[in-house]
């Protein structure tokens, strides 16, 4: 579960990145 | 490297650090290399003077990072006219410390039966990225939310066309670690994390996009001060 959690948090934090 | 050569940390070409003609015959080239989580400066020394050579040794000033010789320059046989030698010096970073301008220089004084010479040369900040700089994810994240805007620097690097796995493996190969991946409208985003010989850690996200031949590198440290000389290395390391 926690390696899901990470992965989304990578996602999310792409996203805003790429797409602030 | 060619057929059968591991790949390993990048190598700056040697250059002429100290010529003959400001040292009393004696020329130094040299590069620095990270070689099995150890750190070396490469030297040839060369004889351009009418007499032999002998009893050298080397010391480094103070400087940024501690930098230090780990033994004695070995060099065993006199050195006779004309004569080239290859010598490897280990070094450690248990030197003392002090902070340069730039941060990467460093001192050198080289002392011969002759006399006694000082020359600066500058290594690749890459040259203190350890093996054990691979950032757990989740420490990742808290860290990178946790090192403030003020302390993210950007910079583009211009005219590359490797794509985001070609990249990552190279930068791997002088430790730098590709801790996450993700694809945003056709852009790849690459977290990355390096960890210098002095425990600074720098995360990196660099940002490659299909249809622009320039990269995006946002570099967070705690010491923004070495970012600059980070970025240059990503640069070195790409192009090479």
């Amino acid at each position: 579960e926690l390696d899901d959690d990470l992965d989304e948090a990578f996602s999310r934090l792409a996203e805003c990145r790429a797409n602030p | 490297g060619g057929v059968g050569m591991a790949t390993g940390s990048y190598v700056p070409p040697k250059a002429v650090w100290l010529p003959a003609m400001k040292a009393k015959g004696l020329e130094i080239s040299g590069t620095f290399a990270r070689r099995g989580g150890g750190i070396h400066m490469d030297l040839s020394l060369t004889n351009n003077a009418m007499s032999i050579m002998t009893d050298f040794a080397i010391q480094f000033n103070r400087n940024s990072f501690g930098l230090a010789p780990a033994g004695p320059l070995q060099v065993l046989t006199p050195l006779a006219q004309n004569q080239t030698i290859d010598v490897s010096l280990p070094l450690n970073t248990n030197g003392p410390i002090m902070k340069m301008e730039p941060l990467n220089n460093l001192q050198v004084a080289v002392k011969n039966n002759i006399d006694v010479f000082y020359f600066s040369c500058q290594y690749p900040i890459s040259l203190l990225f350890v093996e054990d700089g691979k950032m757990d994810r989740q420490v990742f994240l808290a860290t990178w939310k946790d090192i403030p805007s003020e302390n993210e620097t950007q910079y583009q690097i211009k005219d590359f066309h490797l794509n985001s796995d070609a990249a990552s493996t190279k930068l791997q190969g002088s430790n730098v670690f590709t801790v996450a991946k993700r694809t945003v409208d056709a852009q790849d985003l690459l977290y990355q994390s390096i960890k210098l010989t002095n425990g600074i850690w720098a995360l990196a996200e660099l940002r490659i996009q299909s249809i622009t031949p320039n990269y995006m590198l946002a570099l967070k440290c705690r010491a923004p001060e070495v970012s600059q000389y980070i970025c240059q290395c990503y640069e070195l390391l790409l192009r090479n």
